[in-house]
């Protein structure tokens, strides 16, 4: 067994039932819950009794999707559950179950109630995780454990709950049989409240606080959603696929991984942009020198590997482009020369000269398929030229100018390994509306 | 089989960080994980749950990944648990 590094001060816990699953009726949830924990006072010098108070120490909730703790259930499957360690805050004692999981209990189908909330009141006592054998602290769901009214822990978590609060003493030992008596008579339950001698006493509090595990307890910051973003600009850099979004980017290496699913900050790796500089609207890998480009409007700043260059930003002009921005850039492997993109025109540039090439800009439906206003292009190490733009991307095989016939295809799905292929569309409603149009309060 | 796409091993490596064996990205950087690095959270994780350690995420070591679980990380950082004892 492994332990969390906190403990209730306190034996006698009082618990509540918040909200209850669809599948089950209330009388059951709360008959199961309660058996739960009495698997874990059996063993213990622990007591429960249940409260209608909200300021319960142990307090259960079935709850769908994301629900403010970090900890987002995914729907039927996946993450069943989780709690709190013990300690101070508001999070110490609460127990989360998947409101969308099919809850049942000593049955085949579906996932068993008691034996996750066996698991989970574990770590509301303070357990954590153990990879024994025949353990209920092991994380994956292993099926029923038949009768709750017969279910004993098994030996090593017994252990593990004694190491916490203590073998059962013999002086409460007949004052646990009675209580235990009372509990199991409740499965043919009245509804009335048991009134353990513990409550003449209030519980003290414990002192110490231990913040929420897992994804919370590390500081986190506002960014951009890959599964719903429409990149500002995509970039091959050294073999490797850059997404920008805002003052984010995401990487995706040669073998087509993604580095990771949360963004990087764009400030913090690629040192001395501007830091108040909202987005970039391209950037590109030099091809006479391998410096590294960045655009935003009418302003370009040159990189040596992932620090500027002294003397930017300079001006487009620089370039010969006369224009307010532009949207993509890239360099075509097939002939080393760059590409500049706005709306429905392309210009090329060759770096060698550093000169524009005459007769352009050109219009860019030369490039056949491609729609007007792309958002970015790259030449990749596959030798295939892609286009992007919202949502999608174009693949032009090879040195092709003509898009492969099965394009458009979804850049969330291929490239950012999300479930949906098509997210919603840029919205002008501002922070806090949903496409709907309703207001979230949370 | 033993040769995953990138699509799994992107899910894996979330999987990997949610559950503790990988540390969590830096929100400032582009870190990149060691393919030493993965090799070693897939063998700790093979043998948290009782599968044979390869260091490759292989079909069983992915379908264990798909299995229904708790949300909370099996590796918590040193710092805060205090006294973990193994048996």
């Amino acid at each position: 067994y492994a332990v969390s590094g906190s403990v209730w001060q306190k034996r006698d816990l009082s618990w509540r039932v918040e909200s209850f699953p669809i599948s089950l009726s209330q009388e059951i949830t709360k008959q199961l819950i309660e058996s739960a924990l009495l698997a874990w006072s059996r063993e213990s010098n622990l007591r429960f009794y249940r409260t209608t108070a909200e300021d319960a120490d142990l307090r259960v909730s079935f709850l769908g999707g994301p629900h403010g703790d970090g900890y987002p259930f995914d729907g039927p499957g996946g993450t069943l559950g989780h709690a709190f360690f013990p300690g101070i805050g508001a999070s110490a004692g609460a127990t989360h179950m998947d409101a969308d999981e099919s809850w049942t209990y000593n049955e085949a189908t579906g996932t068993d109630l008691f034996a996750v909330a066996v698991h989970e009141f574990g770590h509301s006592l303070g357990l954590t995780h153990s990879s024994a054998e025949n353990s209920i602290m092991k994380p994956y769901y292993q099926g029923t454990v038949g009768k709750h009214q017969n279910y004993r822990l098994p030996p090593d978590d017994v252990e593990g709950i004694q190491a916490l609060y203590g073998k059962l003493s013999p002086s409460l030992d007949a004052t646990h049989d009675s209580i235990t008596t009372a509990h199991l008579t409740l499965f043919s339950y009245t509804g009335r409240k048991i009134v353990h001698p513990a409550e003449k006493a209030p519980p003290a509090p414990t002192q110490r606080f231990v913040p929420p595990r897992g994804p919370t307890y590390r500081p986190g910051l506002p960014h951009p959603d890959r599964c719903s973003a429409h990149f500002d600009a995509v970039s091959s850099i050294r073999g490797e696929v850059f997404f920008f979004k805002n003052r984010y980017f995401w990487r995706v290496q040669a073998t087509k991984q993604l580095v990771s699913l949360n963004p990087a900050h764009l400030g913090h790796f690629w040192r001395g942009l501007p830091p108040d500089l909202p987005r970039v609207d391209t950037v590109y890998e030099r091809g006479n020198d391998s410096k590294i480009v960045f655009i935003a409007g009418t302003n370009y700043w040159v990189f040596k590997d992932t620090v500027v260059e002294p003397g930017y930003p300079r001006s487009l002009t620089d370039f010969g482009l006369d224009t307010d921005g532009v949207d993509g850039a890239f360099v075509w492997k097939h002939n080393k020369k760059t590409y500049f993109f706005q709306h429905n025109r392309y210009w090329r540039f060759d770096e060698q000269h550093g000169r524009m090439d005459p007769g352009y800009p050109r219009d860019s439906n030369l490039w056949l398929g491609l729609p007007p206003d792309v958002d970015d292009v790259i030449s990749w190490t596959d030798g295939h030229t892609y286009f992007f733009k919202g949502a999608q991307y174009w693949m032009f095989r090879d040195g092709n100018v003509e898009a492969e016939p099965d394009s458009p295809h979804s850049i969330t799905l291929n490239w950012m390994y999300c479930a949906v292929a098509n997210p919603p569309e840029p919205t002008q409603l501002p922070e806090g509306r949903d496409q709907r149009g309703c207001t979230c309060h949370c | 089989g033993g040769n995953p796409n990138g699509r799994d091993i992107s899910a894996g490596m979330d999987w990997l960080t949610r559950y503790g064996y990988l540390p969590p990205p830096d929100p400032y950087s582009a870190q990149q994980q060691t393919l030493d690095g993965l090799r070693e959270a897939v063998k700790t994780m093979q043998k948290f749950a009782g599968l044979k350690e390869t260091g490759i995420l292989d079909k069983e070591t992915i379908a264990m990944m798909h299995k229904p679980r708790c949300s909370l990380p099996d590796i918590i950082p040193s710092g805060y648990q205090r006294h973990r004892r193994k048996r």
